[in-house]
């Protein structure tokens, strides 16, 4: 986080912004369903915070090294562990020796430490990964409350299970939490919203409906289309983007040419040496030099440096190719792959480094052409500001949603590769108490930070208000004008399927002007759009529910985007605003519309006073295309000239309907 | 049969004091399994504060009775989410 919020223009060094309004979000409790908190870290310092909200409800539960009375403070007000759904269900007893972890809230892995850092941390001066990322590290919210419950479990990559989830839920909203931040997912194909299988969207809808905003990750399956998770409409679903931050590694070969590849390295320069790239005479020559099953028959990596390709997104080939090199005497690797955007520093601070296929390929063109190659791997440096762009990171998964594609998902997009937090120290990617890490995981909790300062300025916003609020008003480029790209193959402009309503703008979701609110009676309209039966969402509500007969239209739910997944000639669906800003206010419509699609709105001027403060109207589209499309993306802003109330448009033209082109 | 872990989940609570929602989950699992001790045995959770449910371990043949029970929106397996 040392980047994230001046990144973001919510820098602590300006006088007047959402950061200081907001008193830096104190009193605002944001709980944390995640693997556990390391209490000994410096972020969990309460220096200046004042007493424990006295409506807190919560406590923190002893266990295993975790003493609830002395772990805990007026930063880290809650801390609960929940194992006993995951133990009823593990087949194997849960072994402590062979997957450390801690019979209480006490985080092994790390990955709750880091969320809640993001979210909250109090700021610690002059953090940084081994010199990496430096800077002065808090949370979005840095006097914002945290309580941590505890669900996820190490087995060895982090386990929770639903029924842990649900009680946790069931707690938070007992104890007070004024929202919820999630870094879990689950598998794709998803469980219906009324299916506590996916205990997050039933967990969360009881706590939307209480007024507590629940913001998950969209998870990390992407670049491919339909992958994103967490897509109920209740909840806030948070896409990852880069910052504008990078970690160039210089690579200079003999020729003297110096090639920038990524890396966290921080040890010491490896001088000019030979580079090899391992190749077979044969049929498959560059069959030996694949990181992930690297061969060395023709030749010894012994005091060298090895160049190889792999074609794997996981990091495993390069841990794979890291160690084999390390293995037979190697002294660094240059892997060549395409950009994924997930970086992470080598076992036993062993350079590896990586570059694209291009850059890659100019390195091997230049070890055929020399007798004796040589190279020079130097530190990695910190490179923030210009000219390092803003990507949507290739794991960050993507729209529409597969259960109801007619709901925008992703939401929104923050900030989630190479995040610096505190972590824990069993992490072993952390150095001093903190590491660089990657994920949906670290983008949602930036968004739950500014959801908390959001909640301290507008107390009684709705979640949906709030989601209104962060939607609308994002970015569409990067900060400084310049536009988002989303990572993949090939990298593309960036679209509502990648990053929701765009990049999250906290000054101006503070005063969005008009919002798209939604109450119970919305979600039930979703519910009974969607065909689920009465009697599930009677009970789901706590109430008798006769869906209306037609059914209506998912496209009527008053969503801040619209987005028609099978558009055959025209439809008119409905939307109302509510004004939050001047109460006499003048809005104009102004339409962006989709390529080949025609979009009206009615009636096209919104005045608002002191009476008129919500106002609907009506969205007619059609479509012009005769065959089936893919997805066209435009807009509809409503502008009073301070403004820019904006959403996202996505059509899909379908004539042939429930048909698969795959040609 | 094998006993797994089974959410039984009633949607919006039907009471305000937790502790008559709680004794309601024991009542349901007692009306099931035959005995008090059976039922606090096979308790894993109860949702009490934000919504009705619980977690119990049971047959798949007990799941599919008590699923049959008025107030019972669904009973369904617990499953596994992972970090991101």
């Amino acid at each position: 986080t040392t980047r994230t919020w001046d990144y973001l223009h919510l820098s602590s060094h300006f006088p007047t912004n959402l950061l200081h309004e907001t008193n830096m979000g104190d009193g605002i409790i944001i709980g944390l369903l995640d693997t556990g908190v390391w209490p000994e870290s410096v972020v969990f310092n309460d220096e200046g915070l004042g007493p424990i909200p006295a409506r807190w409800k919560g406590h923190c539960q002893s266990g295993q090294l975790f003493n609830g009375t002395t772990d805990c403070n007026r930063k880290l007000i809650g801390a609960k562990f929940f194992i006993d759904g995951f133990l009823a269900e593990n087949i194997q007893p849960f072994n402590t020796t062979d997957n450390p972890d801690f019979m209480s809230p006490r985080d092994n892995i790390g990955h709750g430490t880091h969320t809640s850092t993001i979210a909250a941390g109090s700021f610690v001066a002059n953090a940084s990964y081994k010199g990496l990322a430096i800077g002065t590290l808090r949370g979005g919210a840095p006097k914002a409350r945290i309580a941590m419950y505890k669900v996820c479990w190490n087995v060895p990559m982090g386990m929770c299970s639903s029924a842990d989830i649900l009680k946790a839920f069931d707690e938070a909203i007992h104890d007070g939490v004024d929202l919820l931040s999630l870094s879990l997912g689950t598998q794709i194909p998803l469980f219906a919203e009324v299916d506590e299988r996916d205990g997050i969207s039933v967990g969360s809808f009881h706590a939307v409906t209480k007024g507590i905003p629940v913001i998950c990750a969209a998870a990390n399956d992407g670049p491919a289309a339909q992958t994103v998770h967490n897509t109920a409409p209740w909840i806030l679903t948070v896409a990852a983007t880069t910052l504008d931050r990078s970690l160039p590694t210089p690579i200079t070969l003999g020729n003297n040419k110096t090639i920038l590849g990524q890396a966290m390295y921080g040890g010491k320069e490896v001088g000019f040496t030979d580079l090899v790239y391992p190749e077979n005479p044969g049929l498959r020559p560059a069959l030996a030099g694949v990181c992930e099953s690297l061969s060395f028959n023709n030749t010894s990596p012994v005091g060298k440096v090895v160049l190889c390709f792999t074609a794997v997104i996981r990091r495993s080939a390069v841990t794979a190719a890291a160690s084999a090199v390390r293995a037979a005497g190697g002294v660094g690797v240059i892997v060549a792959r395409n950009p994924v955007d997930v970086l992470g520093p080598c076992a036993n601070d062993f350079p590896c480094v990586v570059v694209d296929y291009e850059l890659g390929t100019q390195i091997l063109f230049y070890i055929r052409s020399t007798r004796s190659p040589i190279v020079k791997i130097s530190p990695s440096q910190t490179l923030t500001g210009k000219p390092v762009a803003t990507k949507v990171a290739t794991f960050s998964s993507r729209g529409p949603s597969s259960i109801s594609p007619a709901i925008l998902k992703p939401d929104i997009a923050a900030p989630g590769v190479s995040i610096l937090a505190a972590s824990s120290p069993a992490d072993p990617f952390m150095d001093g108490g903190f590491a660089l890490h990657s994920g949906t995981s670290m983008a949602a909790p930036v968004v739950s930070g500014i959801v908390a300062l959001l909640k301290s300025l507008h107390p009684t916003w709705s979640p949906a208000a709030i989601r209104s609020a962060i939607v609308t008003t994002a970015w569409k480029t990067d900060p400084f004008g310049e536009p988002i790209f989303a990572e993949g193959s090939p990298r593309k402009l960036a679209n509502p399927f990648d990053y929701g309503g765009g990049l999250i703008n906290p000054h101006k979701a503070a005063e969005p002007g008009l919002i798209y609110d939604m109450d119970t009676q919305d979600y039930i309209l979703y519910m009974c759009s969607a065909g689920y039966n009465d009697s599930s969402i009677s009970q789901l509500v706590g109430d008798v529910i006769v869906c209306p007969n037609p059914k209506p239209s998912v496209l009527d739910v008053n969503l801040p985007s619209i987005t028609i997944p099978d558009l055959k000639t025209s439809v008119t669906l409905t939307r109302t605003v509510t004004n939050v800003g001047r109460v006499n206010s003048v809005y104009r419509a102004v339409v962006e519309p989709p390529f080949g699609v025609t979009v009206r709105v009615t009636p096209n001027v919104l005045v608002f006073n002191s009476t008129a403060t919500k106002i609907s109207f009506k969205v007619a589209v059609s479509t012009r295309h005769k065959v089936n499309t893919g997805y066209y993306f435009g807009s509809l802003s409503w502008i009073d000239g301070v403004h820019v109330v904006s959403s996202p448009i996505s059509v899909r033209t379908q004539i042939l309907q429930f048909y698969t082109d795959d040609n | 049969g094998k006993s797994n872990v089974h959410i039984i989940y009633m949607g919006e609570r039907q009471s305000k004091d937790p502790e008559c929602v709680t004794e309601s989950h024991h009542e349901m699992l007692e009306l099931i399994l035959g005995s008090k001790e059976a039922a606090f045995k096979s308790m894993v959770y109860s949702y009490r504060h934000g919504f009705s449910g619980f977690a119990a371990r049971l047959t798949e043949s007990q799941a599919q009775k008590i699923a049959g029970l008025p107030g019972v929106v669904h009973v369904l397996e617990n499953r596994f989410h992972a970090l991101q």
